[in-house]
């Protein structure tokens, strides 16, 4: 099946996402 | 005691798993107590906003002192050696000089969470371990099968970018348990 992939740069990306707050 | 993780809420990105977080703490006064019981739960999530919420209430490893260990563990797997999933693996273990354990252990625990390390289901959870002497860092898998192994080893080396001269060993848990020094 398909898995779900984050690289760093996209993680760090949603740590600024207001739902991440 | 330890809570599953609440499902992803609207509009947050689910990781692949779930995963909880446990911190221990090793004092004069409790050096007799059993490992299992001076494991303290402190969160589990399901998705990337869940884990960033935990992570910005929780003191960066080096910021610690004395002998203190953060385990960030799949939901399920316990952090010890015993637990079904990891009694039959192992562990590749890196000695940090002082002053490197908060960079790379959240360049661990982003790797593992983001599913960087191509191994299918074999990796069980990472630890960073603050002591007197250097810090260690080290990250679980399920197998001792040599290829996963050496590609877990690979995407250590590019994800963490360790000075030159890093040691890393491989320590099978089997080795651990015979280990008396």
């Amino acid at each position: 099946g398909t898995r779900i992939v984050y690289d760093r740069s996209r993680l760090m990306q949603l740590r600024n996402s207001p739902l991440a707050r | 005691t330890f809570r599953p993780a609440p499902k992803p809420g609207e509009g947050e990105h689910p990781l692949q798993y779930n995963y909880a977080l446990w911190f221990s703490r090793r004092s004069q006064s409790n050096k007799t107590v059993r490992y299992d019981q001076n494991l303290k739960f402190i969160a589990s999530f399901a998705s990337v906003e869940q884990f960033w919420n935990i992570y910005s209430y929780i003191v960066r490893p080096g910021d610690m002192t004395g002998h203190v260990d953060y385990h960030l563990f799949k939901e399920g797997i316990r952090p010890m050696w015993e637990d079904d999933a990891n009694k039959h693996g192992g562990k590749w273990v890196i000695r940090l000089k002082k002053g490197l354990a908060s960079r790379c252990w959240e360049n661990l625990i982003l790797a593992m969470l983001g599913e960087q390390f191509m191994v299918g289901e074999e990796i069980c959870g990472a630890v960073i371990s603050i002591r007197f002497q250097d810090d260690i860092l080290s990250l679980w898998n399920r197998s001792n099968d040599q290829a996963i192994i050496s590609r877990i080893r690979d995407t250590l080396q590019r994800v963490l970018n360790l000075p030159p001269n890093t040691i890393m060993d491989y320590k099978s848990h089997t080795d651990s348990l015979k280990d008396t020094s």
